[in-house]
């Protein structure tokens, strides 16, 4: 009767299987509320993402955290060891996570981070492209889709000045970083997939 | 659920987060 939530934000892969799931569900709503409010944060410093609605504010961020959350946490999967470190520090082999169920999207997520990291950004670039993921979240849902194309557009822009100015042989950094921006909007769906599949019983 | 962030109640912790900063903002 084992169970497991295979989750870098949880603790632990392993699940007591005597708590209930409401209890479960609250433990791991704790490990991931503070990164769910660090993306807040980290939003609210991007210029111009205060000026939107806080209808918009809220729906972008509805939409594009995890996307955000998968770029911070790209350091938690170790692409040389095959392992994932979760919350408590404790490393799990790509396998024992296999034997937990974990499937398509733990491929993907190692398959991203070794692509993010071989471009290997500075700390300016990776928080702008970061921005970028933001906004760049799915729009369904938004009162004011123009303005909200407006702030994309801007930070786009100078993310491009910035990797120019970075590394001005290799622009094409620039057109891999946005063809990451899809790779993270399929991570996203598969990721609401295992999310919707996921039961916990009382 | 048929809502994967309201699966994890994300709305209230945005919500919360945001307005947070919003009470200190000078009006």
């Amino acid at each position: 009767n084992r169970m497991h939530l295979v989750c870098p934000m949880n603790t632990s892969p392993q699940v007591d299987p005597q708590k209930s799931g409401h209890s479960i569900w609250e433990e791991f709503s704790m490990s991931f509320t503070p990164a769910v409010r660090e993306v807040v944060e980290f939003a609210k410093r991007i210029p111009g993402f205060r000026d939107l609605s806080e209808h918009d504010q809220v729906s972008l961020l509805k939409a594009g955290t995890f996307e955000v959350l998968v770029v911070r946490f790209t350091s938690l999967f170790d692409v040389k060891e095959r392992a994932v470190t979760f919350l408590s520090g404790r490393k799990y082999s790509v396998e024992a996570l296999r034997s937990m169920g974990a499937g398509d999207l733990l491929n993907s997520m190692f398959d991203f981070t070794e692509k993010l990291q071989a471009l290997n950004l500075g700390e300016e670039e990776m928080s702008l492209f970061t921005a970028v993921v933001l906004v760049s979240a799915d729009r369904s849902g938004l009162e004011n889709v123009n303005s909200v194309e407006a702030l994309q557009e801007s930070l786009i822009r100078a993310l491009r000045s910035l990797i120019t100015k970075n590394h001005p042989n290799e622009i094409a950094i620039f057109t891999k970083l946005l063809l990451k921006l899809p790779d993270l909007r399929s991570l996203n769906n598969m990721h609401s997939e295992q999310l919707l599949a996921f039961k916990v019983h009382p | 659920f048929s809502d994967p962030a309201s699966n994890l109640g994300l709305e209230d912790i945005i919500r919360k987060a945001l307005m947070g900063n919003m009470e200190e903002r000078p009006e």
